[in-house]
Protein backbone atom coordinates (compact mmCIF):
# COMPACT_ATOMS: atom_id res chain seq x y z
CA UNK A 1 0.00 0.00 0.00
CA UNK A 2 1.49 3.25 -1.17
CA UNK A 3 0.11 6.36 0.30
CA UNK A 4 -0.98 8.88 -1.84
CA UNK A 5 2.08 10.92 -3.07
CA UNK A 6 2.53 14.53 -0.90
CA UNK A 7 1.03 17.66 -2.80
CA UNK A 8 4.60 18.45 -3.92
CA UNK A 9 5.90 15.68 -4.69
CA UNK A 10 9.37 15.68 -5.74
CA UNK A 11 9.95 15.00 -9.24
CA UNK A 12 13.45 13.72 -8.87
CA UNK A 13 14.48 9.70 -8.64
CA UNK A 14 14.62 8.55 -5.19
CA UNK A 15 13.04 5.66 -2.96
CA UNK A 16 9.14 6.04 -2.08
CA UNK A 17 7.44 4.69 0.51
CA UNK A 18 5.79 1.58 0.17
CA UNK A 19 4.60 -0.79 2.64
CA UNK A 20 3.93 -4.30 2.21
CA UNK A 21 1.40 -5.81 4.32
CA UNK A 22 1.15 -9.62 4.16
CA UNK A 23 -2.36 -9.95 5.31
CA UNK A 24 -3.18 -8.03 2.06
CA UNK A 25 -2.22 -10.38 -0.43
CA UNK A 26 -3.93 -13.41 2.03
CA UNK A 27 -0.54 -14.60 3.61
CA UNK A 28 -1.11 -14.10 7.08
CA UNK A 29 -1.62 -17.75 7.98
CA UNK A 30 1.74 -18.96 7.04
CA UNK A 31 4.17 -16.06 7.48
CA UNK A 32 4.80 -15.85 11.41
CA UNK A 33 7.02 -12.63 10.97
CA UNK A 34 7.29 -9.99 10.14
CA UNK A 35 3.10 -8.90 9.33
CA UNK A 36 4.77 -6.91 6.66
CA UNK A 37 7.48 -4.74 5.57
CA UNK A 38 8.58 -1.43 4.12
CA UNK A 39 9.96 -2.52 0.91
CA UNK A 40 10.01 0.96 -0.81
CA UNK A 41 10.36 1.39 -5.09
CA UNK A 42 12.16 3.90 -6.95
CA UNK A 43 10.03 6.66 -8.90
CA UNK A 44 10.98 9.88 -10.32
CA UNK A 45 12.69 12.08 -13.27
CA UNK A 46 16.06 11.67 -14.45
CA UNK A 47 16.53 15.35 -16.33
CA UNK A 48 19.18 17.00 -17.96
CA UNK A 49 21.71 17.98 -16.34
CA UNK A 50 21.30 15.34 -13.96
CA UNK A 51 22.47 16.08 -10.40
CA UNK A 52 25.57 14.24 -8.80
CA UNK A 53 22.98 12.81 -5.56
CA UNK A 54 21.18 10.84 -8.55
CA UNK A 55 23.65 8.36 -8.35
CA UNK A 56 23.91 8.07 -12.33
CA UNK A 57 26.34 6.46 -14.46
CA UNK A 58 28.53 8.29 -17.02
CA UNK A 59 26.18 6.38 -19.49
CA UNK A 60 22.93 7.98 -18.17
CA UNK A 61 24.40 11.66 -18.08
CA UNK A 62 25.16 11.10 -21.63
CA UNK A 63 21.47 9.68 -22.19
CA UNK A 64 19.94 12.73 -20.85
CA UNK A 65 22.11 14.93 -22.76
CA UNK A 66 20.61 12.98 -25.97
CA UNK A 67 17.23 13.21 -24.81
CA UNK A 68 16.98 16.95 -23.92
CA UNK A 69 18.20 17.49 -27.98
CA UNK A 70 16.02 14.44 -29.45
CA UNK A 71 13.07 13.83 -26.76
CA UNK A 72 11.26 11.64 -29.12
CA UNK A 73 14.41 9.46 -30.27
CA UNK A 74 16.11 8.81 -26.89
CA UNK A 75 14.21 8.34 -23.92
CA UNK A 76 15.22 9.63 -20.28
CA UNK A 77 17.34 7.45 -18.48
CA UNK A 78 15.22 5.20 -15.72
CA UNK A 79 15.36 5.44 -12.20
CA UNK A 80 16.44 2.19 -10.72
CA UNK A 81 17.08 0.75 -7.18
CA UNK A 82 21.04 0.96 -7.02
CA UNK A 83 21.51 -0.76 -3.37
CA UNK A 84 18.99 -2.84 -1.70
CA UNK A 85 18.72 -4.94 1.19
CA UNK A 86 17.74 -8.30 2.92
CA UNK A 87 15.24 -9.19 5.27
CA UNK A 88 14.38 -12.49 7.13
CA UNK A 89 10.67 -13.79 7.12
CA UNK A 90 10.03 -16.96 9.37
CA UNK A 91 7.16 -19.46 8.14
CA UNK A 92 5.15 -22.35 7.88
CA UNK A 93 6.31 -24.52 4.65
CA UNK A 94 4.28 -26.95 2.96
CA UNK A 95 4.90 -29.69 5.41
CA UNK A 96 4.25 -27.34 8.83
CA UNK A 97 8.10 -27.34 9.01
CA UNK A 98 9.05 -23.49 10.88
CA UNK A 99 11.51 -22.09 8.62
CA UNK A 100 13.57 -18.73 8.95
CA UNK A 101 14.65 -17.85 5.85
CA UNK A 102 17.20 -14.45 4.42
CA UNK A 103 15.47 -13.16 0.89
CA UNK A 104 17.77 -10.76 -0.63
CA UNK A 105 17.01 -7.86 -2.37
CA UNK A 106 14.12 -7.29 -0.56
CA UNK A 107 14.48 -3.44 0.55
CA UNK A 108 15.42 -0.69 -1.82
CA UNK A 109 17.71 1.70 0.10
CA UNK A 110 18.40 3.55 -2.82
CA UNK A 111 17.91 4.39 -6.54
CA UNK A 112 19.73 6.13 -9.00
CA UNK A 113 19.23 6.83 -13.01
CA UNK A 114 20.66 4.46 -15.42
CA UNK B 1 -3.24 -12.70 -7.41
CA UNK B 2 -2.94 -15.41 -9.39
CA UNK B 3 -0.12 -16.02 -11.69
CA UNK B 4 1.69 -13.11 -9.91
CA UNK B 5 0.94 -14.83 -6.47
CA UNK B 6 2.87 -18.35 -7.59
CA UNK B 7 5.38 -16.25 -9.75
CA UNK B 8 6.20 -14.57 -5.92
CA UNK B 9 6.19 -17.77 -4.17
CA UNK B 10 8.50 -19.39 -6.63
CA UNK B 11 10.76 -16.71 -6.60
CA UNK B 12 10.70 -17.04 -2.29
CA UNK B 13 11.46 -21.16 -3.04
CA UNK B 14 7.98 -22.58 -2.54
CA UNK B 15 6.32 -24.66 -5.03
CA UNK B 16 2.72 -23.89 -3.77
CA UNK B 17 1.26 -21.69 -1.10
CA UNK B 18 1.69 -23.05 2.27
CA UNK B 19 -1.36 -24.05 4.29
CA UNK B 20 -0.66 -24.81 7.29
CA UNK B 21 -2.91 -27.53 8.84
CA UNK B 22 -1.54 -28.48 12.27
CA UNK B 23 1.44 -25.55 12.97
CA UNK B 24 3.40 -26.06 16.09
CA UNK B 25 5.24 -23.70 18.20
CA UNK B 26 8.23 -21.32 16.83
CA UNK B 27 11.12 -22.64 18.41
CA UNK B 28 12.49 -20.25 20.42
CA UNK B 29 16.37 -20.66 18.34
CA UNK B 30 14.36 -19.54 15.49
CA UNK B 31 12.41 -16.37 16.87
CA UNK B 32 15.85 -15.62 18.34
CA UNK B 33 18.05 -15.35 15.03
CA UNK B 34 14.74 -13.93 13.48
CA UNK B 35 15.26 -10.91 15.96
CA UNK B 36 18.51 -10.63 16.22
CA UNK B 37 18.73 -10.33 12.40
CA UNK B 38 16.25 -7.29 12.64
CA UNK B 39 17.17 -5.17 15.85
CA UNK B 40 21.48 -6.00 15.31
CA UNK B 41 23.24 -3.18 12.80
CA UNK B 42 26.10 -4.35 12.03
CA UNK B 43 29.16 -2.83 12.15
CA UNK B 44 29.67 -2.84 8.53
CA UNK B 45 25.66 -2.35 7.34
CA UNK B 46 23.03 -5.46 7.35
CA UNK B 47 23.43 -8.86 8.33
CA UNK B 48 25.05 -10.99 5.39
CA UNK B 49 22.01 -12.85 4.39
CA UNK B 50 24.51 -15.89 3.07
CA UNK B 51 25.36 -16.33 6.77
CA UNK B 52 23.74 -17.55 9.77
CA UNK B 53 25.40 -15.70 12.65
CA UNK B 54 23.93 -17.76 15.81
CA UNK B 55 25.60 -20.85 14.84
CA UNK B 56 28.43 -19.11 12.54
CA UNK B 57 27.57 -21.30 9.89
CA UNK B 58 26.60 -20.27 5.88
CA UNK B 59 23.71 -20.52 5.08
CA UNK B 60 20.22 -18.41 4.43
CA UNK B 61 17.55 -21.18 5.01
CA UNK B 62 16.72 -22.92 8.67
CA UNK B 63 14.45 -25.53 9.01
CA UNK B 64 13.27 -27.23 12.05
CA UNK B 65 11.59 -30.44 11.23
CA UNK B 66 9.36 -32.36 13.77
CA UNK B 67 10.00 -35.74 14.36
CA UNK B 68 7.53 -38.37 13.17
CA UNK B 69 9.01 -41.64 14.51
CA UNK B 70 7.31 -44.19 17.38
CA UNK B 71 8.83 -46.09 20.53
CA UNK B 72 10.47 -49.20 19.48
CA UNK B 73 10.42 -52.37 21.75
CA UNK B 74 13.48 -52.52 23.99
CA UNK B 75 14.38 -55.90 22.86
CA UNK B 76 17.46 -56.32 25.29
CA UNK B 77 16.82 -57.76 28.76
CA UNK B 78 14.69 -55.62 31.19
CA UNK B 79 16.49 -52.50 32.75
CA UNK B 80 19.69 -52.10 31.08
CA UNK B 81 17.92 -49.74 27.92
CA UNK B 82 15.89 -47.69 29.32
CA UNK B 83 14.59 -46.53 26.29
CA UNK B 84 14.84 -47.02 22.00
CA UNK B 85 12.77 -44.84 19.68
CA UNK B 86 12.87 -44.55 15.92
CA UNK B 87 13.19 -40.88 14.64
CA UNK B 88 11.86 -39.98 11.56
CA UNK B 89 11.89 -36.68 9.61
CA UNK B 90 9.99 -35.58 6.48
CA UNK B 91 13.20 -33.56 4.69
CA UNK B 92 11.06 -33.66 1.49
CA UNK B 93 10.59 -29.25 2.03
CA UNK B 94 14.51 -29.88 1.26
CA UNK B 95 15.19 -28.26 -2.70
CA UNK B 96 17.19 -29.47 -5.04
CA UNK B 97 20.78 -27.93 -5.26
CA UNK B 98 20.36 -26.85 -1.37
CA UNK B 99 23.66 -27.85 0.46
CA UNK B 100 23.73 -28.90 4.21
CA UNK B 101 26.15 -26.67 6.42
CA UNK B 102 24.78 -27.77 9.54
CA UNK B 103 22.17 -30.21 11.25
CA UNK B 104 21.07 -30.39 14.95
CA UNK B 105 19.58 -32.39 17.50
CA UNK B 106 17.69 -31.37 20.26
CA UNK B 107 15.79 -34.33 22.69
CA UNK B 108 14.04 -32.37 25.22
CA UNK B 109 13.39 -34.42 28.53
CA UNK B 110 10.18 -33.87 31.28
CA UNK B 111 10.92 -32.08 34.01
CA UNK B 112 10.08 -35.72 36.22
CA UNK B 113 13.01 -37.17 34.65
CA UNK B 114 15.59 -35.13 36.56
CA UNK B 115 15.78 -38.05 38.92
CA UNK B 116 16.98 -40.29 36.65
CA UNK B 117 19.54 -41.56 36.21
CA UNK B 118 19.36 -42.73 40.35
CA UNK B 119 22.92 -42.25 41.57
CA UNK B 120 25.43 -44.45 40.73
CA UNK B 121 24.13 -45.01 37.88
CA UNK B 122 25.28 -43.66 34.03
CA UNK B 123 22.72 -42.98 31.25
CA UNK B 124 24.45 -44.11 27.80
CA UNK B 125 22.89 -42.45 24.69
CA UNK B 126 23.62 -43.76 20.88
CA UNK B 127 21.81 -43.03 17.42
CA UNK B 128 22.33 -44.89 15.00
CA UNK B 129 21.50 -44.62 11.03
CA UNK B 130 17.81 -46.69 10.16
CA UNK B 131 15.85 -47.86 7.39
CA UNK B 132 12.52 -46.12 7.95
CA UNK B 133 11.31 -49.35 9.04
CA UNK B 134 13.49 -48.14 12.22
CA UNK B 135 15.83 -50.94 12.09
CA UNK B 136 19.32 -50.02 12.65
CA UNK B 137 22.33 -50.69 9.81
CA UNK B 138 23.37 -53.53 10.98
CA UNK B 139 27.35 -53.78 12.23
CA UNK B 140 27.15 -49.66 11.63
CA UNK B 141 28.75 -47.96 14.45
CA UNK B 142 26.40 -44.97 16.37
CA UNK B 143 26.56 -41.75 14.94
CA UNK B 144 26.88 -40.29 17.95
CA UNK B 145 27.91 -41.97 21.79
CA UNK B 146 27.39 -39.75 24.56
CA UNK B 147 26.93 -40.76 28.35
CA UNK B 148 26.15 -38.57 31.82
CA UNK B 149 25.01 -38.79 34.96
CA UNK B 150 22.01 -36.03 34.87
CA UNK B 151 19.82 -35.81 32.06
CA UNK B 152 18.98 -31.92 31.79
CA UNK B 153 15.66 -30.59 30.03
CA UNK B 154 17.17 -30.23 26.64
CA UNK B 155 20.34 -32.30 25.17
CA UNK B 156 21.38 -31.20 21.75
CA UNK B 157 23.25 -33.01 19.50
CA UNK B 158 25.63 -32.19 16.87
CA UNK B 159 24.92 -34.51 13.45
CA UNK B 160 26.96 -32.31 11.19
CA UNK B 161 29.54 -33.97 10.05
CA UNK B 162 27.26 -37.47 9.80
CA UNK B 163 24.71 -35.81 7.75
CA UNK B 164 26.37 -33.80 5.47
CA UNK B 165 26.91 -37.05 3.21
CA UNK B 166 24.12 -38.25 3.06
CA UNK B 167 20.88 -36.14 2.93
CA UNK B 168 20.02 -35.29 -0.46
CA UNK B 169 17.43 -33.06 -0.50
CA UNK B 170 13.75 -34.54 -0.71
CA UNK B 171 14.90 -37.49 1.67
CA UNK B 172 13.72 -38.70 4.76
CA UNK B 173 16.25 -39.32 7.49
CA UNK B 174 15.31 -42.46 9.77
CA UNK B 175 17.71 -42.83 13.19
CA UNK B 176 17.80 -44.88 16.36
CA UNK B 177 18.17 -43.55 18.99
CA UNK B 178 19.12 -45.67 22.42
CA UNK B 179 19.27 -44.67 25.94
CA UNK B 180 20.64 -47.40 28.15
CA UNK B 181 21.43 -47.16 31.88
CA UNK B 182 24.61 -48.51 33.29
CA UNK B 183 25.73 -48.80 36.99
CA UNK B 184 29.04 -49.19 38.53
CA UNK B 185 30.67 -52.10 38.00
CA UNK B 186 27.66 -52.64 34.99
CA UNK B 187 25.08 -53.97 37.34
CA UNK B 188 22.06 -51.72 36.88
CA UNK B 189 19.96 -50.55 40.19
CA UNK B 190 16.41 -49.92 39.99
CA UNK B 191 14.43 -49.45 36.25
CA UNK B 192 15.20 -46.54 34.67
CA UNK B 193 12.68 -43.98 33.52
CA UNK B 194 12.30 -44.54 30.07
CA UNK B 195 9.50 -43.30 27.72
CA UNK B 196 7.93 -41.16 29.90
CA UNK B 197 10.90 -38.80 30.65
CA UNK B 198 11.00 -38.47 27.20
CA UNK B 199 9.31 -34.76 25.60
CA UNK B 200 10.00 -34.39 21.93
CA UNK B 201 12.79 -34.38 19.38
CA UNK B 202 13.47 -31.89 16.42
CA UNK B 203 15.93 -31.48 14.47
CA UNK B 204 17.45 -28.25 13.15
CA UNK B 205 18.78 -28.16 9.81
CA UNK B 206 20.50 -24.93 7.91
CA UNK B 207 21.12 -24.97 4.40
CA UNK B 208 22.96 -22.83 1.63
CA UNK B 209 20.03 -21.96 -1.13
CA UNK B 210 21.46 -21.90 -4.81
CA UNK B 211 20.90 -17.98 -5.00
CA UNK B 212 22.93 -17.84 -2.08
CA UNK B 213 25.61 -20.13 -3.08
CA UNK B 214 25.38 -18.56 -6.45
CA UNK B 215 26.38 -15.26 -4.93
CA UNK B 216 28.79 -16.76 -2.94
CA UNK B 217 30.94 -18.33 -5.87
CA UNK B 218 30.78 -14.88 -7.35
CA UNK B 219 32.33 -13.16 -4.68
Amino acid sequence: SAPSPPLTPSPLCKPRRLYISFSDVGWENWIIAPQGYLANYCGGECPFPLAAELNSTNHAVLQTMVHSLDPQGTPQPCCVPVRLSPISILYYDNSDNVVLRHYEDMVVDECGCR
Amino acid sequence: LGPQESALLRSLGLSAKPSPRSPGPVPPVLWRIFHKGRTLPRPGGEPEPCRVEEFNVPGNIVRVFADQGRFLPEGQPQGRLCLRKLLFFNLSALQEGERLTMAQLELQFHHNSYHWPSPGQVLELRLYRASPRGLPRPGRSPLVERSFVQLRKSLLLDLSAALKDGTAPGRNLALVLEISASGDGGTVRGPCAGSDAFAATSLLLVTLGPRCRAARSRR
